[in-house]
């Protein structure tokens, strides 16, 4: 059970559609200040179902949007799409592929999406369970955030291993 | 089968004594619940003692023994709870190069059962890699991603 | 003298705008104060547009232009009231080659006023400083200090 | 007007008496993780009369003084030296040098020292005035904390104008 593909489109910074390709193993991401490293970061916890905009260095929806530049327009949407493998089994459901998808409009509304359909934030959560990718607070570790587990207080932390658990 | 709390923060509690070991090249460490008698309540403490050391609070730990503590930590969990993939942005940049070394063997040996997205500044993590992206960014403020190949890494050597 | 808040303030708002355009090679940041009718209660805010990028809140910015900008508002504060020294911890981990750069040579033209401790891991901005110091870590849990050359410096090149 | 020299004694990893001599410019100072560089830095903000110890990265006076390790033992007492050349008349004092010192003890007493008499912490203060030392908002920069004004709230960030004012 892995990950596949990663496709943004019009999220942050992504304003071209871009795709990326995991390989088993390490993926290193590299580039200068800003180049747009961290939002692809973002771009996975958000896809992920994200709510909470401070662990998307963001405040609305509309900052998920690629905002245009000097040189280039604003997008009307943002789009990113997860491709896991599921050969395996890991995701207790019939296919051997899996696509999470989420897409987000200037209005505000946010939509979800599972092989193709649009399915609910919860159908989401449920599908990720126990694999630590539904509360995503060991498996995405944001930038300066390393050490978040130990500025925390001790019943704070506790919430990293009930998501383990 | 979901195990119970308690035994998941036991086989964690396990894998960090070793885990810490490992990536600070000795020194010990430990989990604690702050009350044995209630679970359901229970926080959690980390006991961290570097090499050398006396055994004293978290707070006065160094940047980056913090980084590496919290690595050991992280790496403790991926043990007993493999996830499919895990994204580590720049988790890495507080380290010297005798822990950076440390850190990357034992991404190394996880990444067997995990699938690691390591954004780093730093080569010898890259070096690491099965597959390198570039990002840039362009004069229209679009953000564009290249697929490199190791010799193609232009980074300053840390 | 003690020059009034709002002289200072306006004083270093100029200063920031410049010492951000020269750290970042362009784009453009102001200071503000939060209600221009009660300067005694009045708070400040930031904002910041790195070159080629619209105007977005600060929470947006990168991890390397958010100590950037730091950096830009530090170095108008020193500006326009420098200090005898001023010691900065790793304030330049998180930037790039370019940016190490600059911020280097902005930290030369002010060090004429004041006095810099600069604690880093970055070899551009070691290869600054007028005089070098080595700490160790002795077996005894004590730490040591040695003064050196440039040439006697073994840290990877960033 | 500028710092010439610091002496630690006792203080933290500092358990040998060691000596920094400044040059005017820029002092770099490097090595591994936890061999005492930021210690280095908590000396000076401690010797300009710092209370708050969670700028310390301590609880109590106690975690200032030398712990003892496995093969050494702990020390009964901390000190830090800071001497300024004072020969322009920066601090508006007689002297044209000026050294200010702290010493602190296991049962928590600290002592504070201008040229070697005992003072009380606020006649440090005084001298220290509006030099930007007396409260270091942005005279030591912490680490990790190089960006905390832009984590602040616009009333909060205020501080650090209204010290350089
Ligand atoms: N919706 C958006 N539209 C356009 N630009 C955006 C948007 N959201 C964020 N940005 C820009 O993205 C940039 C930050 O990118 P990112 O955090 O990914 O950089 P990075 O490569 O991680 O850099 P660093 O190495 O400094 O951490 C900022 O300049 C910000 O203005
Ligand atoms: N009172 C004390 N007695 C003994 N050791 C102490 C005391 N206070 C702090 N330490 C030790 O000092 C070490 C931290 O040192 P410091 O923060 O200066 O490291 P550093 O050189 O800045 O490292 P990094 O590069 O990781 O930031 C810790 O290992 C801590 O246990
Ligand atoms: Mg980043
Ligand atoms: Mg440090």
């Amino acid at each position: 059970m892995h990950l596949k593909h990663l496709v943004l489109n019009g999220y942050k910074t992504f304003a071209n559609k871009t795709s990326f390709a995991f390989s088993e193993g390490i993926t290193a991401v590299i580039g200068p200040n800003g180049s747009g490293k961290s939002n692809i970061a973002d771009s996975i916890r958000w896809a992920l179902g994200e709510q909470q905009f401070s662990l998307l260095r963001g405040k609305k929806t509309d900052d998920m949007i690629f905002a245009g530049s000097s040189r280039r327009a604003r997008a009307s949407m943002a789009e990113v799409l997860l491709t896991f493998d599921n050969s395996d089994g890991f995701f207790p459901v019939e296919f051997t592929e899996i696509a999470i998808g989420r897409r987000a409009y200037r209005d505000g509304s946010n939509e979800y999406l599972l092989n193709g359909n649009r399915v609910r934030l919860r159908d989401i959560t449920d599908l990720l369970g126990h694999t630590g990718l539904a509360e995503r607070t060991y498996t995405v570790i944001g930038q300066g955030l390393v050490d978040a587990a130990l500025t925390q207080r001790p019943e704070e932390r506790r919430a990293l291993f009930e998501e383990a658990a | 089968m979901q195990a119970t709390f308690k035994q998941t923060f036991e086989a964690i509690a396990t894998a960090f004594q070793s885990t810490f070991k490992i990536l600070f090249g000795g020194g010990m460490a430990r989990l604690t619940l702050t009350n044995a008698d209630d679970i359901d309540e229970a926080g959690i403490d980390i006991h961290a003692q570097p090499p050398g050391k006396r055994p004293q609070g978290l707070a006065l730990l160094s940047g980056g023994e913090r980084s590496l503590t919290a690595g050991a930590l992280l790496f403790a969990i991926l043990r007993v709870k493999p996830t499919p993939f895990c994204v580590m942005d720049e988790v890495d940049a507080a380290l010297d190069e005798a822990n950076v070394a440390r850190f990357r063997s034992m991404l190394e040996t996880l990444s067997e059962q995990t699938q690691f997205i390591v954004i780093t500044h730093n080569r010898r993590t890259v070096e690491a890699a099965n597959t390198i992206y570039g990002i840039s960014m362009g004069a229209d403020g679009a953000s564009t991603a290249l697929s490199l190949r190791l010799d193609e890494v232009e980074m300053k050597q840390q």
